[in-house]
């Protein structure tokens, strides 16, 4: 149930 | 030159028995102030961040900044090797093709060496910035591990709940429901059963019970756990070391 999110679309690469 | 000595091989044990399932690959990046790491798992969902400070060892030298590319599943089944009361001992030059752990017994004259071969990890780096969660909890974390393998057998997903008197945590399977509730509560002769709530917002919150089981591995780590959450952002975990964490950063589930 319910899709799941990356954590990649959160944190951006430095 | 890194020399970094731990008054007990238990502390980076519990520290690698609890990433090595999470991530395999990883660069310890030793520097004066300690050592760090920060790693994602394979499916971009679980971010580990861990730092273990200075202050955790008994004697620290890190003179230029030093990377430690490491196999976490080699490098676990080293240090097993060693006693949980030994000194031990991480010793690299400063460009190293390898990295010695030296295990000292303190009841006998006994000194063991081990070198584990290091390789060359290309991973980036995420930037973290500091937020403002919706609410932070903290809890003991042997409550939070049972609670979550307790819902598990339920569920592939938890949803976390959180008002300013109540914590509920929530699995809904084929089979069956569970929930738990918590209350708020402080223990004045223990300390670390307490469970206390700060809330901005409420939160309404899901989660995958695969990677939280794997976050709960670091209960050894730490009395409390510290989750921090806000609806639709990745939450924290953390479980704090004598000087320094080891957090876990998990993405959210959203509804379809």
């Amino acid at each position: 149930k319910g899709k799941q999110s990356s954590i990649m679309n959160f944190f951006g690469t430095r | 030159m890194l020399e970094g000595k731990f008054e007990e091989a238990s502390l980076l044990k519990k520290v690698v028995e609890s990433i090595k399932d999470s991530v395999q690959l990883c660069n310890f990046v030793c520097s004066e102030h300690g050592i760090t790491v920060q790693a994602v798992d394979d499916s971009r969902v679980l971010l580990v961040s861990l730092l273990i400070g200075n202050e955790v060892f008994s004697d620290y030298r890190c003179d230029r900044n030093i990377t430690l590319g490491v196999d976490l599943k080699s490098f676990a089944k080293i240090i097993r090797c060693g006693g949980n009361d030994d000194y031990l001992t991480l010793i690299a030059e400063d460009s190293p093709d390898s990295v010695t752990l030296v295990f000292e017994d303190k009841n006998s004259d006994r000194i063991s060496e081990y070198s584990l071969k290091l390789m060359e990890i290309d991973n980036e780096f995420l930037k973290i910035d500091d937020m403002d969660y919706d609410s932070v909890i903290k809890m003991p974390s042997i409550d939070f591990q049972k609670i979550c393998r307790d819902l598990s057998t339920l569920s592939e997903s938890l949803q976390i709940l959180i008002t300013k008197d109540s914590i509920k945590f929530m699995a809904e399977g084929e089979t069956g429901n569970g929930s738990v509730i918590l209350k708020p509560r402080t223990d004045i002769d223990k300390p670390e059963q307490s469970i206390t709530v700060k809330l901005n917002n409420a939160v309404n919150s899901t989660f995958g019970l695969k990677y939280i089981a794997d976050i709960v591995k670091g209960t050894s780590l730490s009395n409390q756990i510290v989750i921090k959450i806000s609806n639709r952002t990745p939450a924290l975990f953390e479980y704090k070391l004598q000087s320094g964490y080891l957090r876990f950063y998990l993405a959210p589930k959203f509804e379809d």
